[in-house]
């Protein structure tokens, strides 16, 4: 087998396994393992290191646990605002966005400005009108991203005006970022 | 927050992060996610790196670079320049993170100075390993 690497996270934070209920630890358990079985079949088959890391974060965005793509948290507005990054070691290329609302996979965009643009960020409705115009991705509506979960923290964090999962009620997401 | 770092076969290295950002934010707050440099970076023969945590603290520290420059010019090992750094200057200002990081060699490590973090890779038969907490 040729000899490959790979990584990935989740966020991170308080985290608390006392308060961390059994089905969900589980759920959190193969979400990550699906994330890195996504990767691994790139790099097994030969793939770029590029393609791995992408195919991992698109797993986690898919999936409404983590803080990313579906599941994002949501904003006092009670939008999505996502950012998303990716770098390539081999040319030191890099593709950044911040702040779009109506892309399924941020990070998918992220590589595309890094190999579809002469830029390395974009931002917003640039950014978004960038993925429609030139990079094909398809409007996706704020729907997509609504989980009760997200909203229910949302509520939370409004009662006391807190802007952070740092003092959340939430035993699982107790985290940052 | 979620990351990825890989190496593969052909020794290129690569870094992703995406994110969601904060509840309850406004007025269009970025943290260090997208920012090469700070929340993601990579340089082939070096490391690549994928950052999670406190994002303004993680900006102001600009870790992922810092990992790659004390590599690069300090000689240390990704084990150490990951504790280092996230041990370091980012714990004094208070800022709760975790990273996670490969080298040229394919030498995977995680260092949070935090209670948890989401994290996994995989064992040297390729199959997944996961954990959650410190």
């Amino acid at each position: 087998m040729a000899q490959f690497s790979l990584a990935i996270h989740g966020g991170a934070g308080t985290i608390e396994k006392h308060r961390m209920k059994a089905d969900l630890e589980q759920a959190y358990r193969h979400a990550l393992a699906d994330a890195l079985l996504a990767g691994k079949n790139i790099l097994m088959a030969g793939g770029s290191s590029v393609d791995a890391v992408v195919a991992a974060v698109v797993s986690m965005e898919d999936n409404p646990l983590f803080n990313a793509g579906r599941g994002s948290v949501l904003t006092h507005d009670e939008m999505v605002e996502m950012d998303a990054a990716v770098m390539n070691g081999k040319d030191l290329n890099a593709g950044a966005l911040c702040g779009v609302r109506h892309i399924k996979n941020p990070i998918v965009l992220a590589r595309d400005i890094m190999t579809g643009s002469s830029h390395v960020m974009l931002s917003g409705d640039g950014a978004e009108k960038f993925a429609f115009n030139e990079a094909g991705h398809v409007y996706t509506e704020q729907d997509y991203f609504f989980t009760e979960r997200r909203y229910d923290q949302l509520l939370d964090a409004k009662s006391t005006g807190r802007a952070a999962l740092s003092e959340s009620t939430f035993p699982d997401d107790k985290k940052h970022g | 927050t979620v990351g990825a770092v890989a190496l593969d076969a052909s020794g290129n290295l690569a870094a992703a992060t995406s994110t969601g950002g904060l509840t309850n934010k406004r007025y269009g707050r970025i943290g260090d996610t997208p920012i090469i440099g700070a929340g993601t970076y990579a340089r082939n023969g070096n490391c690549a790196v994928s950052a999670t945590g406190m994002g303004e603290v993680l900006l102001r520290c600009t870790v992922a670079s810092d990992i790659s420059g004390r590599m690069r010019y300090g000689n240390q090992s990704l084990k150490d320049a990951c504790h280092n750094v996230v041990n370091g200057e980012i714990k004094g200002l208070g800022g709760e993170c975790g990273v996670v990081a490969v080298d040229a060699e394919g030498q995977v490590h995680f260092s949070l100075n935090c209670p948890g973090m989401y994290r996994g890779t995989l064992d040297t038969h390729g199959e997944p390993l996961v954990a959650i907490y410190d």
